[in-house]
């Protein structure tokens, strides 16, 4: 257990303090539950604007990743895990990113979901960025996945943000439907 | 209550508060 983390004196405080976690993958090993769990490194949790730039100046940006990697931020206490009770009944979009475009859309993801740009409650759990050999892959991911209002309010918030091509194409996945197939994206 | 808003160029003017450790 951790101590919770609070903005500094004089800092601006974010809605809600977020964790990083990172993710390096092994191609061909099997993703049980288990070893993801084991796999996944804490990285550190911001609850101001301060805090937050502090920990992402340092850190290396997807398009600089090399390999297989996740780079996840979610809300402290969920874990960026579909087995998590605050995922379990949810789901997340999906946006595949040819190379060289990840870091730029990662970053204006992040600002936006910081900054409660997607006005949908409490209902986003995280984001995550998966860098791949042939492309990038960006989801965000919310508490429930039958909540048509909400999940199309996060699919225009995320195209605008993300200012991407209007043939970007962008997939909702169920977490129920991942864990039965045991597969990500 | 009151939801704590930013917009992402006020997000980014903080990127180089002195309070940015």
């Amino acid at each position: 257990e951790r101590e919770p983390v609070t903005p500094g004196p004089g800092e601006h405080a974010l809605q809600f303090a977020y964790t990083f976690w990172f993710t390096p993958r092994f191609p061909g090993r099997q993703a049980s539950s288990l070893n993801f769990e084991q796999n996944i490194k804490y990285v550190g949790t911001v609850a101001s604007v301060e805090q937050f730039w502090a920990y992402y100046s340092h850190m290396g940006r997807p398009g600089d990743l090399t390999g297989h990697s996740d780079l996840h931020l979610f809300k402290d206490g969920v874990k960026p895990m579909w087995e998590d009770p605050a995922n379990k009944e949810g789901g997340k979009w999906i946006v595949r990113l040819r190379k060289g475009l990840a870091s730029r859309a990662w970053e204006n993801l992040i600002l936006a979901m910081l900054g409660e740009q997607f006005m949908v409650g409490e209902e986003i759990c995280g984001a995550v960025v998966s860098v791949r050999f042939q492309e990038d892959i960006i989801s965000v991911w919310n508490k429930t996945a039958s909540d048509q209002a909400t999940t199309s309010r996060i699919r225009d918030t995320l195209k605008r943000v993300l200012n991407l091509p209007p043939n970007t194409i962008m997939e909702y996945k169920m977490h129920l439907d991942s864990l039965k197939d045991n597969s990500s994206f | 209550g009151t939801r704590i808003i930013y917009e992402r160029h006020e997000l980014l003017q903080l990127r180089n508060s002195p309070l940015t450790r």
